[in-house]
This record gives C-alpha cells, structure tokens and sequence, in this order.
C-alpha cells in the first residue's frame, strides 16, 4: 500500500454529520460527489509519524460499542490508504436509514492533511462503478431500500457560510425554494464522476474557442473550481495564489459556461474571494485532462455557491438551476 | 422520501495548514492538483 497526500480534499469545507451501527456513532462526512465508498476512521487507526500529536484527530468507530459489527475479511484501498470493509451495519442520515450498508474503517490515518480536517470520513455520492472493492455505495443502498422518493440529489451552498449553516444536501428531491427559474439539465457523459460537456467558456461578451474541440466539467461538491492548466499558461503559480486588487474587482468581466446550450455565468463577485479586504482569485489550475483527453474544468463550490445542483441518478443527468 | 442534511462550512485543510505553518512545506513536497482525484487512467 502506497499512501498518497489527501491533496485532492485540501479545498474541501463542506460536510453533514451521519450515523452508523447500533447504537449509532455519529460522524461528520463529506458528502463528496468524486468518489464512491463510505469510510470513516475506527478505532483501530493508527496515526502516521508525521502526524502533529501522533493521535488521530477525529471521532472513530468503535465496533466494540455496536452491537452487530463484524470484520468481513475484506480490504480495499483508496488513493490515500487502505480501508478494512465491515459487514453491513446500518446507516443513519436524519430520517432516513439504510439497514445494511457496507463501509469502510481506516486502519490508518490518511496522510498528514487529514489530520487538519474538520470531518472525520467521506461518504461517496459518485457512480458504483468508481466504488473501489466494488462495495454497494450509500446512495444504492437509499434507493434499494426506497428510502428516497426520486433518485436524486441536489446541493444548495450558501452565499455566506457559516459553520452552523453552510447549505443544504437534499436527498430524494429537489427543494424549489432553493432556486429561481428554470432548471437546465445535461447528459452524464461519463457514468463514473458527475461530468458533463462543456460547450463554451466565454470572458465577457467573447467566446473564447477553448472547447472548440469538446471539453468535460466534473460537477464536484467538495472542491474548489480549476481550469486547464494551459489557458493559465506564463502565471507559472498555482491560481490561488494570485493576489488581486479588490478595488479593480469591479471591472473584471463576467466568465460564462454554456453546458447544453445554456449559459451560465459567474460574476467576478462569485469568483474572486474577498478575505478581510484581501482578494483572490477562487480558481484553481489543473494540468490534467480527462479520460478522453480532451481539457478538463471542475465545477466546484464558487458555481456550485451560484448554481443550485441536481444529481439525477434515474436519468444520468445534471441539473443547474440560479441559487 | 426527501430528506434537508444541514451542511457545516468549516475552514479548509488548506487553510488550517497553512494556519499551522506545515502548508508551504507541504505544497513543496508534494504537488497538488485539483484533478488529482479524478483517475481517469486507473482502471476501477
């Protein structure tokens, strides 16, 4: 096993508490729309030298102190370490529980950034096909279990966060008062993430061609929006890094996505973070491409704190909507 | 069938490292990219 960083997770800031076994055990989870397993630590993880107390840092399962656990033999590994999968225990999100859900316990602690997170575990919301172990996800569960009216999901980020209120994940529907207008939908193109095509990106009133030959958007709930890389090309720095006058924030053209052939534009407002009169710019780079090489953008939570989004799993489509 | 899940906004990994003073070594050691965790290539 090959531990890698959990720097896909460094942006992430949104997450909601769940509960698994009997009695339950509460954990805050990301709800994270890039992958597809649930797992949170466990008692039986073990912290990494490089940890800053040498202690994990997070509530832990204690399959002790439920009443139905048992170790199935299995292991599966992520990205950022190896998990030991439980037999089903159930799952419990408010209302709604799913009986037998099978889910991950680290064994150990995954890589140093965990440490500084604010949730214990991630629960999955991408396709069962990107579940490694081949583990049923939460959300197959729900809807095996018709525990959902329909089989969608949808998130709503607040314009101004905080931790006691950051937005809304809607299960099972759509909540209208979340949004205005209409919503615009488009294909899945790829059932492994949440992706869609992208048609257009325009700066102001110019398209820019960019996605002349085709580009694909990942719909992630968990991270900060990037664009390719070689559209940023001669900055040579990371985007967040960027600084920017607040005062000049004002004249910055409005960037638009046209998905579909709907366009949705980001206001400079929504892009550029304004921190204590300190201004960044709220979009990554990336350099890498997607499965059909073709360049790759993220949607994240400055369009999604625009956009409320709705994860169609019974049509393979996304929703977009004016938050 | 429809159930609201309250979301937290907590401050990010990146920003409580770089609160702690560990964010710069960090970034230096291992390069970060957004698309990192979308593995096209890995066959699941």
């Amino acid at each position: 096993v090959v531990d890698e960083p959990i720097t896909n997770h460094l942006d992430s800031s949104y997450f909601g508490e769940i509960s698994i076994g009997t009695p339950p055990q509460n954990f805050l989870v990301l709800f994270d729309t890039g992958s597809s397993n649930l797992w949170v630590p466990s008692t039986y993880c073990r912290a990494l030298p490089s940890s800053p107390s040498r202690a994990v840092n997070h509530a832990k399962f204690q399959p002790n102190e439920s009443s139905t656990f048992t170790y199935n033999g299995q292991s599966f590994t992520l990205s950022y370490g190896r998990k030991l999968t439980w037999r089903p225990l159930p799952l419990q999100i408010q209302s709604i529980t799913v009986t037998n859900q099978e889910f991950g316990l680290s064994e150990n602690e995954p890589t140093q950034p965990f440490y500084y997170a604010d949730f214990d575990g991630i629960l999955g919301m991408g396709y069962p096909s990107l579940a490694a172990g081949g583990t049923p996800t939460a959300l197959q569960g729900m809807l095996q279990q018709n525990q959902l009216t329909q089989p969608i999901f949808s998130f709503y980020f607040s314009r101004q966060p905080t931790y006691s209120y950051g937005g809304e994940l809607i299960l099972g529907g759509v909540d209208t008062q979340l949004f205005q207008g209409d919503i615009v939908w488009a294909p899945v193109t790829q059932e492994l993430y949440w992706q869609v095509m992208l048609d257009e990106f325009a700066i102001g009133q110019s398209a820019t061609g960019w996605c002349s030959q085709g580009c694909q958007a990942i719909v992630p709930a968990d991270g900060a929006p990037a664009v390719p890389g070689q559209l940023r090309s001669g900055r040579g720095r990371p985007a967040d890094q960027l600084w920017l006058n607040c005062n000049e924030v004002q004249n910055m053209p409005t960037i638009t996505f046209v998905i579909n052939g709907a366009q949705l534009p980001l206001y400079p407002s929504a892009y550029v973070l304004n921190n204590n009169g300190y201004c960044t710019l709220g979009i990554e780079a990336t350099y890498l491409p997607s499965q059909n090489g073709q360049p790759l953008w993220i949607l994240g939570d400055v369009f999604l704190k625009e956009y409320y989004t709705v994860f169609d799993t019974g049509n393979n489509r996304i929703g977009f909507a004016t938050s | 069938g429809m159930v609201r899940i309250k979301l937290r906004k907590a401050k990010s990994i990146r920003e409580k490292m770089k609160e702690a003073g560990v964010l710069d070594d960090y970034l230096k050691k291992y390069k970060h990219d957004p698309a990192k965790k979308y593995r096209f290539s890995e066959d699941y």
